[in-house]
């Protein structure tokens, strides 16, 4: 909170590193199930 | 009511790079959450979570210990990767800043399975998307923020520093725009889908090149909750090549430009609709706006029984980008020689869907910067902006941020641009206004 009436949230960043780069160790199959998942995160199953 | 309407996907949660804390609850209890412009729902684990090892890493919420909760119990089921996370809804006060908005619906997760939220540095998500995509109705909070007058404007703006080591991460501001945070003007676009912070945005640059696949338009969804760089392959492709991206090569694509390569030309070249010539030369049917796959697995000539081998599904989209790769290199008035060498050597770079592309980190500063056309403007990321370095020193690994996601129309072609475009740009999502803001991060 500051005096010009706006509402501030700090934001920590996760560092990439080999060992959180879970992605990277991912077979085809759970690219896959990724790729499903991002598409009904944007509601475009159907149209894939 | 429907399925549908009661799962929101969660994405590769590794995309979700920035966080920050929240408090549920009197007294709050402290969680951290990513604040995801790309979801609509506010979810953390519940301490009635017992099954899943991820709950015994995260802070839980205990209702219990709140005075100011209310019950909800409607159940809930947030679909991620390979399962899915579930609870029930709940209702308490959330504490974002200083702010305290009331009667919140949110839910408490009871089952996180798998591995991929053990590690994780965050506890939950706080969706920031539209209404039109909460899960189970329920109002985002920042809906309830500004309906019960807690900020000043009907905006809020993200800062994502990308830069130094041990710095602030980033900051989210309710309430308006950060004036430290941005150079010059933004660049607004009016959003053309609600539930997400949908807008339409036009070419895509390589160098100072345009690709051509964009230039009638392209939609892009602004999202915070994912880190990478998301568009059509086609372009991607063209990206992978330029930079020197690790691809796989494709045969259907190489079995077009070797069979009809000429004749696309020729046909580009003499003046044809380039979204008509898969059609003209029988790789796709023509649905009157683009081609489409015309569901042939394989077609035998059956007067000597041989398998032309090339004509299945996947042989309509290869025809497809072959045309909008060799339209952009006759635009560029290189020799048709040249041109079917590309559009060959393209097919060898073909991104994995949802796969990291690796380059090599040495020819990073070699790489030509790669830019997005909004609002008619002109948005550059250069390519220590848009690859990833993963480990240090030698042991560094360098991964483009570009992935490849394949949305037909009437929705697509669609963008996500995640951190790796909110990094550069400062960007302001104007809920009043119904529009999303682009201006040069400082």
């Amino acid at each position: 909170a500051s005096d010009d009436g706006l509402v501030r949230i700090g934001l920590k960043k996760m560092k990439l590193d080999p060992n959180n780069r879970l992605a990277g160790q991912l077979d085809s199959k759970d690219r896959e199930a990724l790729r499903a998942s991002m598409a009904k995160k944007y509601r475009f199953h159907n149209d894939l | 009511g429907s399925e549908e309407t009661d799962i929101v996907a969660l994405k590769n949660y590794m995309d979700a790079q920035y966080y920050g804390e929240i408090g549920i609850g009197t007294p709050p209890q402290k969680f951290t959450v990513v604040f995801d412009t790309g979801s609509s729902n506010l979810w953390v684990p519940s301490a009635k979570c017992y099954f899943s090892v991820a709950c015994y890493f995260h802070s839980k919420y205990k209702s219990g210990d709140s005075s100011t909760y209310k019950k909800n119990g409607k159940s809930a089921s947030i679909q991620y990767g390979t399962g899915a996370i579930s609870g029930f809804f709940s209702n308490d006060n959330v504490q974002v800043g200083h702010l305290v908005v009331k009667d919140q619906d949110f839910i408490e997760a009871t089952k996180e399975p798998g591995v991929t939220f053990v590690a994780a540095k965050f506890d939950g998500i706080l969706g920031l998307g539209f209404k039109e995509i909460s899960v189970g109705d329920a109002v985002p909070v920042w809906y309830n923020m500004v309906k019960q007058g807690l900020i000043q404007d009907q905006v809020f703006s993200f800062w994502l520093n990308r830069n130094i080591e041990g710095e602030v991460g980033g900051e989210i501001v309710f309430g308006g725009v950060d004036p430290n945070h941005y150079k010059g003007k933004h660049t607004y676009v009016p959003v053309t889908q609600k539930g997400y912070w949908q807008f339409d945005m036009g070419d895509v640059l390589i160098g100072e090149k345009p690709t051509g696949y964009c230039a009638g338009s392209c939609a892009a969804i602004a999202d915070s909750g994912t880190s990478l760089l998301a568009g059509p392959t086609t372009v991607i492709t063209m990206i992978n090549q330029a930079i020197g991206a690790a691809g796989v090569a494709n045969q259907e694509c190489k079995a077009v430009v070797q069979q009809y390569g000429q004749t696309i030309i020729d046909l580009l070249v003499s003046g044809a609709q380039p979204v008509k010539i898969c059609s003209k030369i029988g790789l796709c049917a023509f649905d009157g706006t683009h081609g489409v796959s015309m569901g042939i697995e394989n077609v035998a000539d059956e007067s000597n029984g041989k398998s032309s081998g090339i004509l299945h599904g996947a042989t309509c989209p290869a025809c497809e980008m072959a045309v909008v790769w060799m339209q952009n290199q006759l635009m560029d008035n290189q020799t048709q020689d040249r041109i079917l060498n590309y559009a060959d050597q393209l097919c060898d770079r073909m991104p994995n869907p949802m796969g990291e592309s690796s380059v090599d980190c040495k020819n990073i500063s070699s790489m030509p910067p790669v830019s997005f056309t909004i609002g008619g403007k002109v948005f550059k990321l250069t390519p220590d902006e848009y690859i990833l370095k993963v480990g240090e020193g030698s042991e560094a690994q360098c991964i483009s941020g570009f992935t490849a996601l394949d949305v037909p129309p009437p929705r697509g072609p669609l963008w996500i641009l995640g951190d790796v475009f909110m990094g550069r740009y400062h960007t302001v999502f104007d809920y009043g206004k119904s529009r999303v803001g682009f201006a040069e991060a400082a």
